[in-house]
């Protein structure tokens, strides 16, 4: 795991 | 932002207000599974923390607030407001079936060990099941109105769409997200039944076995 993601979709 | 995925999230929207419309018109709840609807409620809160932490885009804040909305107003009119019409004998399915291996799940197998990523992968796992309840209603009383089939098949089209939206994604982008991906493809195989008898039934009159 590199840092937490972004999540961009619903 | 592909056109699956624009079309996916219209679909989910549609979804949701058909829904809510068919409630508020008929006045009544019958033959829709709260357990479900209570489901997804929780889906979209877990999932969209997010807004209190991350700014994406004015469309995507939009119908993040437009999705928790209309959750919370469905469970408010199944549980409140049209209490009376909701069918709880035949919305037996057992809920912490689901959501107990799904947190299960999300603790184990995750992107990043942090508290939102780990709800955010519970509300992925969770969605990807919480159909089951409304569909095992139907199921146990071989009958659902043709609004609420409408409502089913533009839920399981937004999931499809966002299928044909990742493979776009992997190849124009390069992006992959494994665990979307995963839980995008159960979800979705979990409407193939019920989309065949969709397209076959022609949405009239139904008598629906599953």
């Amino acid at each position: 795991a590199e840092g937490e993601p972004l999540h961009d979709e619903l | 932002m592909n056109i699956f995925r624009l079309i996916g999230d219209l679909s989910h929207l549609a979804a949701i207000i058909i829904l809510l419309l068919k409630i508020w018109k008929s006045r009544s709840c019958a033959g829709i599974s709260g357990k479900s609807q209570i489901l997804f409620a929780i889906v979209f809160t877990t999932r969209y923390l997010d807004l209190l932490t991350s700014f994406i885009s004015l469309y995507n804040t939009c119908m993040k607030v437009i999705y928790i909305g209309c959750a919370y107003a469905t469970v408010y009119l199944i549980y409140m407001k049209f209490r009376a019409t909701y069918d709880g004998n035949h919305d037996s399915f057992r809920v912490e079936f689901l959501v107990v291996p799904v947190g299960g799940l999300a603790v184990l197998i995750n992107h990043d060990f942090s508290f939102l990523e780990i709800l955010w992968t519970f509300s992925i796992y969770l969605e990807s099941v919480a159909i089951l309840p409304q569909l095992f209603m139907i199921s146990k009383t071989g009958e659902a109105e043709t609004i609420t089939t409408h409502y089913l098949f533009c839920l399981g089209l937004y999931r499809a769409l966002y299928l044909f939206n990742w493979i776009w994604r992997f190849y124009f982008e390069g992006f992959f997200d494994m665990i979307a991906i995963v839980a995008g493809v159960v979800q979705t195989v979990l409407y193939c039944d019920f989309f065949y008898l969709y397209v076959t039934k022609d949405g009239k009159g139904y008598r629906f076995s599953i």
